[in-house]
């Protein structure tokens, strides 16, 4: 049964995509296999597994535009059980597009629907914001990743996700649920950091990942080489982090 | 002759807010009045300035909407020559809401438009994308000023941004040009940032600010008390490089 996770926070800069892309290679090191969605028009997930826009080849904009399906916009990566959807510029113009379409906020899990048996994860990367993009990645999903920063504005656009979650569930997707919080970019000599973690743990409890990902440069180095962190630098800490994180979705 | 600036990136998480709340509180504290406008409804800026949304209190989506004059939403800060038009959670409906209406890229320009005379600066701080807002404020802007992170994916959308700028220079504001790239969070100890800086300085010469801003956790804790940087510690390097960039700014 094919477990359809989405990376979502409409703060930006919080760790959504380095969360994604590194989350899906952690799950496809232990030889699950994992397709990774880009639903963001900055495409950053797709560049940093080194995919470029090339001519001819489909992205998730012909896919949700209904002009190709989406077998046809699947690539495979470095690592075997990894494969990506990449995303393109033109997902920015998709809103307007299919501002009038029917049943605009399903376009996306219609694409899914019997089209991802292969796979044990889909996991989507989604942009900064609680729009059409970030709606259809609600209502294709069956559990939200929560990327949190441990930092002040971040923790204040928690309620306002957690809101959209439920508006969803209740309109669109009744299954929809939270699959957990992830510290991001923690910081150890910094009291904010503590503080905001003390505050998510006290209110969320258990919905919190164990697995708390640390500021890490390895991190935010390993997009430039076009590689996720385990290939970039397994024996980093952010790379440890993230196969620790991928051992607690998996259990 | 007011001047109107925006603070734009569709990259999240790269300091705009940051940026528009501490350059308007050291451009105000060079006694020279200022109105800070939060265009994004995560409402970040008017929060980190301690504004509190308050029942019968107009905001700026009710002076997008045509609900309100700009006048009637302006709020007082602990500084005197800062003024705040607040933002709220409803601005994310204002895209899907002003779809069709006429001129919807000219609604905060028209709102602007007469409404400005007694500040020197408007500072537009903008959502982390390039839609319905953020066009909003390229077209109501003199210039923009674009903060970026050294950081790799940060790097990779500037093209994007720099182009929707020349769109709407051509389509919608002939006075529209860029005032300045300014470097943020920048990392002394990590190689990252001084390759970020070296490529940005060598493509884009003057255009980037000579002040840059450090990583500096001062910057991260002033918004939990409701303050800029310069009244929660002015003698942090944070608060410091924004008066500096002031400084630049005015000169
Ligand atoms: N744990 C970490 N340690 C150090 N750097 C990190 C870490 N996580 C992410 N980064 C870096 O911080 C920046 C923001 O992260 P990322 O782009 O993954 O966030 P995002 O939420 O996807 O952003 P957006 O809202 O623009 O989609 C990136 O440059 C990334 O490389
Ligand atoms: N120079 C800095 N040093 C340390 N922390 C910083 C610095 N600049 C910003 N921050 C912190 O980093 C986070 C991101 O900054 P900020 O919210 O200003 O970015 P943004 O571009 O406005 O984000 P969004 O795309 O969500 O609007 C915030 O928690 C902020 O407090
Ligand atoms: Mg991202
Ligand atoms: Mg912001």
């Amino acid at each position: 049964m094919t477990r359809i996770l989405c990376v979502a926070n409409q703060k930006g800069g919080v760790g959504k995509t380095t969360t994604a892309v590194n989350l899906a290679a952690a799950v496809a090191a232990a030889e699950r296999p994992v397709l990774l969605v880009d639903l963001d028009p900055q495409c950053n997930a797709s560049s940093g597994l080194g995919l470029r826009p090339e001519p001819g080849q489909p992205t998730l904009y012909e896919v949700l535009t209904g002009q190709a399906a989406l077998v046809d916009a699947v690539r495979s990566t470095e690592l075997q059980a990894l494969s990506v959807v990449p995303a393109s510029r033109d997902l920015a113009a998709a809103d307007v597009e299919l501002v009038s379409a029917d049943r605009r906020e399903f376009r996306l899990r219609q694409a899914l629907d019997g089209a991802v048996a292969d796979y044990e994860y889909v996991i989507i990367d989604c942009p900064p914001s609680l729009s059409f993009l970030t709606v259809n990645a609600l209502v294709a999903s069956d559990a939200v990743i929560i990327p949190l920063q441990c930092e002040y504005y971040a923790l204040e656009g928690l309620s306002q996700l957690l809101h959209t979650i439920r508006t969803v569930r209740r309109g669109f997707n009744p299954r929809l649920r939270v699959e957990g919080i992830v510290l991001t970019m923690f910081d150890t000599r910094n009291n904010l950091s503590h503080q905001v973690a003390e505050e998510v743990r006290r209110h969320f409890k258990d919905k919190v990942f164990r697995s708390v990902i640390p500021r890490n440069v390895r991190l935010s180095e390993a997009p430039s080489h076009g590689k996720p962190a385990i290939l970039y630098d397994i024996r980093s800490t952010g790379a440890q982090s993230y196969l620790s994180m991928a051992r607690e979705l998996l259990a």
